[in-house]
């Protein structure tokens, strides 16, 4: 699975996933990077993609999490990413990359390690696979 | 307001072992699909086109699972599946099923912005892709070596394999997978039949 989440100079949220699923699976399952609020989801607040275990994914709809508890419990988008990896999983494996219309960047997993890259208009730059 | 941002990602759960060039390589992809976006923002894309813009990189190039280099199914055939999200009015689109779409994430961008519709599927959104005029391919054009490879040692250990690349030393590891997986199948950790009512 491949992801890219950006927010523009306007303040634009926008978050794409593409995939090509599990190895092995049955013809006609669908995962979570086609469903809207599961693997990929942007709105006012945030853009947010996810990667992992699809099944997990959809039963927390976690990428619209991110931007609920934003919206809702006021959360900051670091800390709305790691509530949401920590509490919506159950014991699922997965992990997400968000941008918030702040111009912000933030990520997280609880798998062995996530292929990540991320950047910010003041310079900040990094890209990682493990913790 | 905060100025612009970008995150990219290719995939969670990184097989421990995966060797140092590997690393490497998937390193340089990363960094060359920022500075693609990079550009794009500083040329003032809007965040949408930006998104769709690196998706599609990730997508022609075969290391991660999407597009070409994408995983293979039970039939040893690829099945795409991708979404998009634009949000200000939060619009969307999403494709699943793709055998012969080039570009998943385009053809999502089109079903947001020229169909009626939200999500399309299997026949009716390869349809779709034809009366559009997306790039078409063969299935063979997704497939790589390396795939055919991991499907082998998947079915050997009798698992449907996340999103991660399973360890390229040694069977051993599999072959205990297998030992384990022999009861049930298993998904996201639990026996298969958690999900059967579902």
């Amino acid at each position: 699975t491949v992801g890219c989440v950006v927010v523009d100079g306007q303040g634009r949220c926008a978050a794409g996933t593409s995939t090509g699923g599990l190895m092995n699976k049955m013809s006609g399952r669908i995962g979570d990077s086609p469903l809207i609020g599961a693997g990929t989801y942007a709105g006012e607040l945030c853009g947010v993609s996810c990667t992992g275990e699809g099944e997990a994914i959809i039963r927390g709809t976690l990428s619209r999490d991110v931007a609920a508890v934003m919206e809702y419990k006021g959360l900051g988008l670091q800390e709305a990413v790691d509530f949401v990896i920590k509490e919506r999983l159950d014991e699922g494996m997965a992990g997400m990359i968000a941008v918030s219309r702040n111009g912000e960047v933030a990520y997280g997993f609880n798998t062995t390690g996530m292929f990540r890259g991320c950047a910010t208009e003041d310079g900040f730059m990094e890209v990682g696979i493990w913790e | 307001m905060g100025g612009w941002a970008i995150a990219v990602h290719g995939g969670a759960g990184v097989d421990p072992n995966l060797p140092p060039q590997r690393q490497e390589e998937a390193k340089q992809l990363l960094t060359r699909c920022l500075n693609l976006g990079i550009s794009a923002l500083r040329s003032s894309l809007p965040a949408i086109d930006v998104v769709e813009l690196v998706v599609r990189e990730l997508e022609s190039d075969p290391l991660f699972n999407s597009g070409r280099g994408s995983a293979l199914t039970e039939n040893g055939t690829v099945e795409m599946e991708a979404s998009i999200m634009d949000g200000p009015k939060r619009r969307c689109g999403a494709v699943s099923g793709l055998t012969t779409v080039k570009n998943p994430i385009s053809l999502a961008r089109l079903v947001m912005d020229k169909s009626p519709h939200s999500y399309m599927a299997f026949a009716g959104a390869e349809e779709f892709a034809r009366r559009q005029g997306v790039a078409l391919v063969d299935n063979q054009y997704f497939i790589t070596e390396e795939n055919v490879g991991m499907l082998k040692l998947a079915k050997e250990a009798n698992s449907i394999l996340f999103d991660y690349r399973i360890p390229t030393v040694g069977l051993e590891t599999c072959s205990a997978g297998a030992a384990s997986v022999e009861a049930a199948l298993q998904m996201n950790g639990l026996p298969i039949s958690v999900y059967a009512p579902e």
